[in-house]
Formats: structure tokens, C-alpha cells, sequence
């Protein structure tokens, strides 16, 4: 199944926590 | 707003990286898509770096990878 929480979005002026691996 | 170049960017920590990059590309894909800007800039910013500096610099790189985000994004939804 899909993630439905994908694809991570982005806020401005909100930290970005898209990304898993950084 | 001083444009933002792969030096600066480089200066600035991992995390922080996607952040500019974000707050750059935001408001140009909101400009073509006010409802679904958050969403695409999200899924952008999964590309490298490097592509994403010249898609800051180029409209056409933009427009080009906004358009494949946005048929990935139907794709998905549908």
C-alpha cells in the first residue's frame, strides 16, 4: 500500500522534516 | 532577497540545506499552483541539491519538474 502521508509538504518558515536520511 | 548560490548553500548546515532551498522554490511553484505548492515543494526537495539550484535559476527546469511532480502526485492520489 501506499504511504498516504506522502508526499511530505512543505510549510514555509517551518523546519523541513521531509527527509529521513539527512 | 539575495539570490541563493551553491557556495552559500554549502556554508550552511545538511539540515538547514533543504530548508533555503524550500523557502526559494515555494513561493515560485505557488505562484502555478496555489493549492498543491506545499505538496510539490515536498516532493522537490527529495531531488539533490545541485538540481534543485538550477531549477532556481532556470523557470523552464522548474516548470518542467513541477509538471512530473504533479502527474506523480495524481498518480498517487488516484
Amino acid at each position: 500500500g501506499n504511504n498516504i502521508n506522502w508526499p511530505p509538504e512543505f510549510c514555509p518558515g517551518v523546519p523541513w522534516k521531509g527527509l529521513q536520511n539527512i | 532577497q539575495e539570490p541563493l548560490d551553491a557556495t552559500m548553500l554549502a556554508s550552511a548546515p545538511l539540515m538547514d540545506q533543504k530548508q533555503l532551498l524550500g523557502e526559494r522554490l515555494y513561493p515560485l511553484i505557488q505562484a502555478y499552483h496555489p493549492n498543491l505548492a506545499g505538496k510539490i515543494t515536498g516532493m522537490l526537495l527529495e531531488m539533490d541539491n545541485t538540481e534543485l539550484l538550477h531549477m532556481l535559476e532556470s523557470p523552464e527546469s522548474l516548470h518542467a519538474k513541477v509538471d512530473e511532480a504533479i502527474a506523480v502526485l495524481k498518480a498517487h492520489q488516484a
